[in-house]
């Protein structure tokens, strides 16, 4: 028997606008500690890393570890009927090959029952081993996405650069180049305006600029981004969801060969 | 010459 109650239901449907694009189906794992998923996109560059802790729930029923696997696009076609207040309960019984999301307004005079097919997925799953980055960059993640989506219209990759002058943004395209530097400023008004900069090492990476993008799907779930970097290791784009979790994409680097 | 590299490749299955 598996019982999750969201009371904030948005929290979820911003999910799936993250994760949708990049992921067709995936597995969600379901254990008494949490909610949580793993999948790479199809081509193997990308992978989104989710968790959703269990204290974050209302209420979290278990009983035991459950895997279940779901369309993302037609688990997020249900989710968008959901109203944006509603409180939102995930059911599955055990060996169903269903999962129910009820949605219950926030003054209960509407609740509503969606029933989905679940479906068997072959995933693999990666071990992500725990690594000391050479630069960890937090900054809004407004400014993250619309420094994506601006390069995006001048080049297809993005050189991403952490020296002591700050995070360097740069791209080159057919019409010409562009590159944004971002200083870290601690001097703003709200701890998540500010942009942080930890480097141990100078480090520069290229990235595919359609992915950077596809992550930025992300920015409603949180102020603010982190992105880890090391030489010759996938890049983390981290957004932390208040007091429940994350979703953390990695990215592998484009090599030189 | 640049190729975009595969996550496969820097995490293993377990």
């Amino acid at each position: 028997m598996l019982e999750l109650r969201l009371v904030q239901g948005s929290l979820l449907k911003k999910v799936l606008e993250a994760i949708k694009d990049l992921v067709n189906d995936a597995n969600f794992d379901c254990s008494a500690t949490g909610f949580s998923l793993q999948a790479m996109d199809s081509s193997h560059v990308a992978l989104v890393a989710l968790l959703l802790r269990n204290e974050g729930f209302e209420h979290y029923r278990c009983d035991r570890n459950i895997s279940m696997g779901m369309n993302l696009g037609n688990m997020n076609k249900m989710l968008k009927c959901a109203g944006n207040d509603d409180i939102i309960t995930l059911k599955a019984d055990d060996g169903s090959d269903t999962v129910t999301f009820m949605f219950e307004s926030p003054n209960q005079d509407k609740i509503a029952d969606f029933e989905m097919k679940l479906m068997d997925i072959d995933s693999e799953h990666l071990g992500i081993p725990e690594a000391e980055y050479h630069a960890i960059v937090r900054m809004p993640s407004a400014e993250f996405a619309r420094i994506c989506k601006d390069l995006s219209s001048i080049g297809d990759t993005v050189v991403i650069s952490v020296t002591k002058e700050g995070v360097k943004f740069s791209t080159k395209g057919d019409i010409g180049t562009a590159n944004i530097v971002c200083r870290q400023n601690t001097t703003v008004d709200k701890p998540e305006e500010a942009t942080v900069i930890e480097m141990k090492e100078p480090v520069s990476l290229t990235f595919a600029l359609r992915y950077m993008n596809s992550f930025a799907k992300a920015t409603p779930l949180s102020h603010t981004v982190t992105i880890s970097l090391s030489s010759e290791l996938p890049v983390v784009v981290e957004y932390k969801i208040e007091d429940m979790g994350y979703v953390r994409f990695y990215l592998a680097p484009k090599i030189e060969e | 010459d640049v190729k975009q590299g595969n996550i496969m490749s820097f995490f293993k299955k377990v």
